[in-house]
């Protein structure tokens, strides 16, 4: 039941990748 | 905690009462019957996390205030679709609230009863001017005013949130020493719609070749009986924490035959997967998941993730060591 803590985790990590281009 | 958005995420369910507001919220009023399934993963409220910070009388909390809140609401809805001088039966339906053993009702029984002798006077302003009404409603109750106050269930309501609100800590002796007592009826403290009750009673049940016929036994005459006497005032059943296999066996009892005709929620259960053939059904009406996440490769862990379900779809929320707030990162 829920998302999958794969998805979750590649959500993340596109997320923590984005914020570091960023900065 | 400190990082969590209000504004994005809803209440946070850090008190038992903001817990019992935002889950109620997210159960459709026309659910009244089939299983639902809360699913709060903090330590203290989550036994599937293990024993150390679980508080079983916290989650009675959380449990009782929820299916309070979920009893009120049915009643409104039917007191609105009848007359309201003539309350039915089914105006008035009460809840059951299974947890495991007679032991575990003892320990909760106890705090609650140590509550409702001991109110405190730090109450919200809020609370306070509920309370003076309250009351006064009641000093002034007599014939005429009967059937619009003929259950004080609602004013127990409302104590029992000002009980809950007041203390930090749900520990037989939080009360103790720092909280002055309030000269107060006892008897205004409402619990005849909440029937706080055992699974198994006394009987110790392990996983064996014997199990199922135990666990059959001990529903008999623990819940079946009692539901079959109470059968038309009861229409929730609640489960607090059903995580070892024999609690989980007479919940797909239950579920079995009570799951058409009355509401089952299920909080923070366990099973194995698949998930057993009785609750194949069952909905997932509020879902909390926190995490940290680290990379493979360090210790470092100062992202925080927050999985949340409140309606249909799930969200994840996402607080770096940059940002302050949770922000949503995706629906899913």
């Amino acid at each position: 039941d829920g998302p999958s803590m794969e998805w979750v985790a590649a959500c993340a990590q596109q997320y923590l990748q984005q914020k570091n281009a960023e900065s | 905690e400190t990082s969590w958005n209000q504004s994005l995420m809803g209440n946070i369910p850090t008190t038992p009462m903001a817990a019992a507001q935002e889950i109620a919220d997210c159960f459709f009023t026309h659910e009244n019957a089939g299983v639902s399934i809360i699913d709060l993963q903090l330590p203290s409220l989550d036994l599937r996390q293990g024993a150390r910070w679980y508080d079983a009388v916290l989650a009675a909390d959380v449990a009782h205030l929820l299916v309070e809140r979920l009893v009120q609401r049915q009643r409104d809805n039917n007191v609105d679709a009848n007359d309201t001088n003539k309350q039915t039966p089914s105006s008035s339906k009460k809840a059951l609230l299974l947890v495991r053993d007679e032991a575990t009702v003892r320990s909760i029984e106890r705090v609650w009863e140590k509550r409702a002798l001991s109110f405190t006077e730090d109450d919200t302003e809020e609370e306070e001017n509920d309370e003076e009404e309250d009351e006064q409603e009641m000093s002034n109750n007599n014939e005429e005013t009967t059937v619009l106050y003929d259950d004080f269930a609602d004013f127990g309501f409302l104590e029992s949130i000002a009980a809950v609100e007041s203390l930090s800590t749900s520990s037989p002796n939080a009360s103790d020493s720092q909280q002055k007592p309030r000269k107060r009826n006892t008897e205004t403290i409402d619990r005849r719609r909440i029937q706080l009750q055992s699974l198994f009673g006394e009987a110790i049940i392990s996983e064996g070749a014997d199990m199922e016929q135990k666990v059959i036994r001990a529903l008999q005459s623990n819940v079946v009986s009692y539901l079959k006497e109470q059968q038309d005032e009861i229409d929730t059943i609640a489960m607090i924490a059903p995580v070892t296999r024999p609690e989980v066996m007479a919940i797909c009892a239950l579920v079995q035959k009570y799951a058409k005709t009355m509401r089952i929620i299920l909080i923070n259960p366990h099973f194995a997967k698949p998930r057993p053939m009785e609750l194949q059904h069952a909905k997932t009406v509020y879902s909390l998941r926190p995490f940290l996440v680290r990379a493979k490769d360090s210790r470092k862990t100062l992202t925080k993730i927050v999985v949340l379900k409140r309606k249909q779809e799930w969200e994840v929320f996402i607080s770096d060591s940059a940002s302050e707030q949770f922000e949503r990162l995706a629906v899913n």
